[in-house]
């Protein structure tokens, strides 16, 4: 059965997307076979991995139509990575669905018939704790936590902490921690050690080992419609998700 | 009358707080009256300005209690800025005001009493197109959009101009788009130069003259919570947004 894990983080610009398609990348380069979920209306893991979802069906005909996840899928330019893209009016699900009894677990129904086919599914969040988010919560084997090295992401790392709480103590008491990436970490910067000290202080191996640097080909990379690893296999960016996937491995390996 | 500017950009981690606080402090040094709205449940505007909201009334209380705007203002080391603080039950309000009839315009009646004591009112928008950011927007004359000199920032631009002009065919005919605020430019980096180009090819003159350079200073000051013009004052930070501040006014000059 596959891992299904969120990448989640109610502070926008994280690198919540960045990490997401990065990481799949990286796991589908070493044979892995990973699916994204794009799961946030603006669709930027679609268009960071080359993908024109125009005329094609999207996560949300899965989660209000109930198509099939495997009619949804696209391919990449990687032969193990899948994604089901983002379309615009996935913006109209929250409303939707806000009447549904089941309005909480639509997500999770419609992974539950493909996640045996995928080694890893990554769900990338919108950034915010509205139903999106707790659907991809209610659906996860565990969350994925960027934070950017920075003061106001510190600060708002506690309310994505007790809202996975909340949804183990209600939804989906399975749901764990699968740990917190720090991402955007710039050595020349006092900041940065001060937030990545705090981060290991309160939250010690939940903290992955592998920290993501701030690095321009990162950046750049979405402009090509490519994860970092195929616009540039040696930059620092691509080195640090590769090491962030072999972690991520080895941590499922010593469960 | 003051002017009611809404900071506003679905995509996240743009600069809207960093703008909001900033700017609002800018104008205030200026003798400017200012009063500064955060809207966003994460609170980080309120936390920017060194203010503690626990035990004190928050934006939340005006929208779904109606408490008067007045009751709620907070002091800051500033004399002519004033803030209304979020709190965390804000998170709930658009669930709750989901079957209002008068959903989208609670905000607007609540600033429409303390409107004509201050020259300016901004406020700071979460990261999405939903409930609260309608709010803000219906209650504004305009909408100061952040811009982050990335493209994943560039390709959601489109969405928030779309949303503007939504709003005003359907609730509020007056609004304008103040401008767009490049933001975190980096010269070094080619990436700020082709958005910052692109931004002016497309927006010419609704793009600010005023360019926010990514400053180390702007990134250290909410820790100690303080607008960067009371950290470092001589910081290439602190000398944007004053610049910032000057070119808004004179924009309010010509109309
Ligand atoms: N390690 C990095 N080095 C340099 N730039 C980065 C890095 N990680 C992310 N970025 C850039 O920072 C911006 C924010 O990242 P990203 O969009 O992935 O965050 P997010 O959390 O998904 O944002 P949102 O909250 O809007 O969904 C993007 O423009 C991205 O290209
Ligand atoms: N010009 C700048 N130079 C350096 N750092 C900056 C600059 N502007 C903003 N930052 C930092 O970048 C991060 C994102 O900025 P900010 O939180 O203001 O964005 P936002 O759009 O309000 O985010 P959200 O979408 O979560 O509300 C913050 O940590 C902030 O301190
Ligand atoms: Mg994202
Ligand atoms: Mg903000």
């Amino acid at each position: 059965m596959g891992r299904i894990i969120s990448v989640a983080n109610q502070k926008g610009g994280v690198g919540k997307t960045t990490t997401a398609v990065n990481l799949a990348a990286a796991l589908a380069v070493a044979e892995k076979r990973v699916l994204l979920i794009d799961f946030d209306p603006q669709g930027n893991a679609t268009s960071g991995l080359g993908v024109d979802a125009n005329g094609h069906g999207g996560i949300y005909e899965a989660l209000i139509s109930r198509r099939h996840i495997r009619d949804l899928l696209v391919d990449t330019e990687l032969r193990c990575l899948k994604l089901v893209p983002s379309t615009i009016d996935l913006i109209g699900a929250e409303v939707e669905l806000v009447d549904d009894p089941e309005r909480d677990t639509r997500l999770k129904a419609a992974l539950d018939s493909v996640s045996a086919e995928f080694d890893y599914i990554f769900i990338d969040c919108p950034p915010s704790l509205s139903l999106l988010t707790v659907n991809a919560l209610v659906a996860s084997d565990s969350v994925l936590i960027p934070l950017q090295c920075e003061y106001y992401a510190l600060e708002g790392i506690s309310k994505i902490i007790r809202t996975i709480e909340l949804i183990r103590s209600r939804l989906n008491p399975g749901i764990e921690v699968e740990g917190i990436v720090l991402t955007m970490f710039d050595a020349r910067n006092n900041l940065s050690h001060q937030v990545a000290d705090e981060i290991r202080r309160h939250f010690g191996s939940k903290a992955f080992t592998t920290v993501i640097p701030r690095n321009v080909r990162i950046s750049e990379s979405p402009s090509f419609g490519k994860p970092v690893l195929l616009y540039d296999i040696n930059s620092k960016g691509s080195i640090s998700y590769m090491e962030l996937a072999k972690e991520l491995v080895s941590k499922g390996d010593r469960r």
